[in-house]
């Protein structure tokens, strides 16, 4: 899979819901 | 879950719309679902009048989504006293449209040689789901940062006894497409779009903690 950025975004993304 | 339907999208037990006491011995039960991207009324209509029942036909009010009968209401035959008989209803959703509270509701009048009859009727969202309601991932986190906080709500699902993967699943045969899988502190977090049949785009996150089957959906 080409790595656009998007994986990394996701994880930021639940980790901030996760602690906002 | 779906009695007998282990894949397709899930539709809910036929209820009960009009009981023949309410429609001069006309019983009107049914149920909706999604077929192939088709949206139809299952609807039974069983006679319990003494007399035969013929000139059956089915308007809708207008509606939050603009359902309406895509072909006339066709019962094969007259409707003989004691006999009941299916019939699948196509919907179209480019009926006229007006809000309704709640947003999910369906004013139905059906008309018969007797006279003309009334009910409500509840459909689930889930019929309104298009097959390609997968965001983009891009699309997604954009689109995410976008939503006011106004905009969102939060609710618990509660006894719901699967992993995130046979949630995905079950929801994928629904439509509702999962983009995005995390694991943060042992809870799973999915990222996951649909779209309504009228173009709006809904965005959900659902928590799910191993082990516990009460789910949080935002």
């Amino acid at each position: 899979e080409i790595d656009d950025g998007l994986d990394e975004a996701f994880s930021r993304l639940a980790e901030s819901r996760n602690n906002p | 879950s779906g009695v007998g339907m282990p894949t397709g999208s899930y539709v809910v037990p036929k209820t009960v719309w009009l009981p023949a006491m309410k429609a001069k011995g006309l019983e009107i039960s049914g149920t909706f679902a999604r077929r192939m991207g088709t949206i139809q009324m299952d609807v039974t209509f069983t006679n319990k009048a003494m007399q035969i029942m013929t000139d059956f036909a089915i308007q809708f009010n207008r509606n939050s989504f603009g359902l309406s009968p895509a072909a006339p209401l066709q019962l094969a035959t007259p409707l003989s006293p004691n006999q009941t008989i299916e019939v699948s209803l196509p919907l179209s959703t480019v009926g006229p449209v007006m809000k309704m509270d709640p947003l999910n509701n369906l004013q139905v009048a059906v008309k018969n040689n007797i006279d003309v009859f009334y009910f409500s009727s509840l459909y689930p969202i889930n019929i309104l789901f298009v097959e390609d309601g997968k965001m983009e991932r891009q699309v997604f986190l954009a689109t995410w940062k976008d939503i006011p906080s106004d905009n969102e709500a939060q609710f618990q699902i509660k006894d719901c006894h699967l992993n995130s993967d046979a949630v995905s699943n079950k929801l994928q045969s629904n439509n509702i497409f999962t983009i995005a899988k995390r694991n943060v502190e042992g809870q799973d977090m999915l990222y996951q779009s649909m779209k309504l049949t009228n173009g709006i785009w809904i965005l959900a996150e659902l928590r799910i903690q191993p082990g516990s089957p009460n789910f949080t959906v935002s």
